[in-house]
């Protein structure tokens, strides 16, 4: 996934 | 990783071992919604679907598990732990899941990123993170002693969620293309879920008196 992606949170 | 997810983290961790904690040794669910426990562990197995698939760290994969195995976990012991399930109030946790899992569930298919499986369940496992603590809220209110452990339950759990948007405004300024709007709302509705909550958490505890909140 690209930067900036809020999909890294729990 | 920011100091602010960071402290959200810890903060959402904290809440579940002072649920465990309640649960292990006191050996008791007392003022614990088994609704709200039962949609977060659906909220985790939504979520975490790309666990497997994409690995992103260590952190992020040894945190999913552990969110995943707890809040299973705590489910099981309410519903089946000989001792345990005997102090769940049964008759004041009265919240019907369908009213939130069904538009939650409508909700993300029509409002995602992508139309594809795991997009739509990770939007769908967003928006019931955001309501999830509702029957949790209503049996607080319910119940007449609310014990210690219960209310540094939800505060901790409010906290992160807090700590979340904290996290959410520095890593607009600092990351390239990080707007989020279902995040940032469903989060936002999230947080003022406790607005409530937490006047009278911090009211009783500046006061030094026991936690009470008005019918």
């Amino acid at each position: 996934r690209p930067r900036g992606d809020s999909h890294d949170e729990l | 990783m920011n100091l602010f997810r960071l402290a959200g983290d810890m903060t959402h961790l904290l809440s579940v071992v002072v649920l465990l904690l309640k649960i292990h040794t006191i050996k008791s669910c007392a003022g614990i919604s088994l609704k709200t426990q039962e949609l977060y562990a659906i909220v985790f197995a939504a979520r975490y679907l790309d666990l497997f698939v994409h690995f992103m760290s260590l952190y992020n994969t040894i945190m999913k598990l552990v969110f995943l195995a707890s809040s299973f976990s705590i489910v099981w012991y309410m519903r089946q732990h000989k001792i345990v399930r005997r102090t769940y109030d049964k008759e004041h946790d009265t919240f019907r899941h369908q009213f939130i899992l069904l538009p939650c569930l409508v909700l993300a298919l029509l409002i995602n990123e992508k139309f594809t499986f795991r997009e739509v369940m990770w939007a769908f496992s967003i928006y019931l993170e955001a309501v999830a603590i509702l029957p949790q809220l209503v049996l607080l209110q319910r119940t007449r002693n609310i014990d210690n452990l219960a209310g540094h339950y939800v505060f901790f759990l409010g906290a992160y969620r807090a700590l979340y948007i904290l996290n959410w405004i520095y890593r607009y300024f600092t990351e390239p293309h990080f707007v989020h709007w279902i995040s940032w709302i469903a989060g936002i509705v999230q947080t003022l879920l406790y607005a409530d909550f937490f006047y009278y958490y911090i009211t009783s505890w500046k006061n030094n008196v026991k936690l009470e909140l008005p019918a």
